[in-house]
């Protein structure tokens, strides 16, 4: 629906539009869009991508670009901004791109995926990118939550791979990504470069095997991750692990025959 | 020349006459802005609603967007704020000449920046877009 201003006589005629040419116009602005059709996203998976992530970076980008003064930055890690927050790499990131997209975590949320070494699996799907676009930069994010007294003076190391290869086809083949090492008091988003990572799964799909993510205590012995306060499945909505992947294309779009 | 004359005439430029057609011109155009209070090419209101498209399932921010649409004359003498090229100056002269040959400039958009879009797709992955030239910024004949 288009209103007008009314004040000076318009050439545009208000009519009753025929369920066709309703259909025709809602199909152009799909069209600039960049969409083949109308999404349908499913209620109650609409909390799984992190959208208030996301509307975070749209509100950010949509002071015209400036950084408005009381923006949310943190530190590179650990913050007390509460669940959600871009950090001061997303907006640069956010500059250079002219897309960005959160994925769901196909893994089911309550189903706990332990690999055969406990890690924790995540996987993506990365099929539905738009041609053209390149990822230009792409992050893994797990939220870790403060976990009282229990582990005070503990520190642990949280590292990601990326999974190579898996059964039945072949034995476990990951490849480590990052490393960090965290204290168990600290509370925040731990954030993960999987860059690489994700420009290879976009080009090809199938090598797209996801992530794991493991926790061991200093002394090398895994440790369940929920244990030090790392929340997935039945923890918070807006605190789910998801991943974020910034996106740099080409903006070419030709307009096919009418 | 409006009947597109293809080879220039030498002899054109020094002809009095061409003075004098110039002059009355410029006083036939003074007259008739007096009487004719069309308004300028200029910026109007015109909002897109996604709300009003019952898209708001789907689509996270905006509701709509400000679109705005360049409408009004571009007869001569083109004012200061209708951002007019050059080349409109002068076809805005040949019109007031000839005018059932050669059109006015049109009124159109000179600056056009763009919106960003935050929807999900049919799997709840939210995508953040930026689309170009959404919103006209100013007007101007061309």
């Amino acid at each position: 629906n288009i209103t007008l201003d009314n004040e000076v006589h318009s050439s545009f005629i208000q009519r009753r539009l025929r369920s066709q040419e309703r259909r025709e116009m809602q199909r152009e602005i799909l069209s600039i869009l960049g969409l083949p059709h109308r999404p349908r996203p499913h209620i109650y998976t609409k909390q799984n991508a992190a959208p208030m992530f996301m509307l975070d970076l749209y509100n950010a980008i949509s002071t015209d670009g400036q950084q408005p003064a009381g923006f949310s930055y943190y530190k590179p890690v650990f913050t007390t901004q509460g669940p959600r927050m871009v950090t001061q790499q997303n907006s640069i990131f956010l500059n250079d791109a002219n897309m960005v997209m959160s994925f769901v975590n196909l893994v089911e949320l309550d189903q706990d995926v332990l690999s055969s070494r406990h890690n924790r699996e995540f996987r993506f799907d990365l099929s539905r990118i738009p041609e053209g676009e390149a990822v230009s930069a792409a992050e893994f994010r797990i939220y870790k939550d403060y976990i009282g007294e229990h582990y005070e003076n503990e520190t642990f190391h949280v590292s990601v791979y990326q999974v190579l290869q898996e059964p039945p086809d072949s034995e476990e083949d990951l490849f480590l990504l990052d490393t960090r090492v965290v204290w168990a008091i600290e509370e925040g988003w731990l954030v993960f470069d999987i860059t690489a990572t994700s420009n290879q799964w976009v080009v090809n799909l199938d090598q797209n095997l996801g992530l794991q993510l493991a926790l061991e205590s200093m002394d090398g012995q895994s440790v369940n991750p929920r244990l030090v306060g790392l929340v997935w499945g039945r923890g918070p909505r807006d605190k789910q692990p998801f991943m974020v992947a910034f996106f740099k294309g080409t903006e070419v779009r030709l307009r096919s025959v009418r | 020349s409006a009947h597109g004359h293809k080879g220039r005439n030498p002899n054109r430029s020094k002809n009095p006459k061409n003075a004098q057609d110039a002059l009355k011109v410029a006083e036939a155009a003074a007259e008739t802005l007096s009487t004719d209070p069309k308004q300028g090419c200029k910026k109007h209101e015109l909002y897109v609603s996604f709300r009003d498209l019952g898209w708001q399932d789907w689509i996270i921010a905006p509701e709509g967007y400000a679109a705005y649409y360049c409408q009004g004359e571009c007869a001569f003498p083109l004012n200061s704020y209708m951002n007019a090229t050059n080349h409109a100056i002068v076809q805005t002269l040949v019109h007031f000449i000839n005018p059932e040959t050669v059109p006015k400039p049109c009124c159109a958009p000179t600056q056009l920046h763009g919106i960003s879009v935050l929807y999900f797709d049919d799997s709840s992955n939210v995508i953040l877009k930026k689309y170009r030239n959404m919103v006209v910024r100013a007007c101007g004949c061309h």
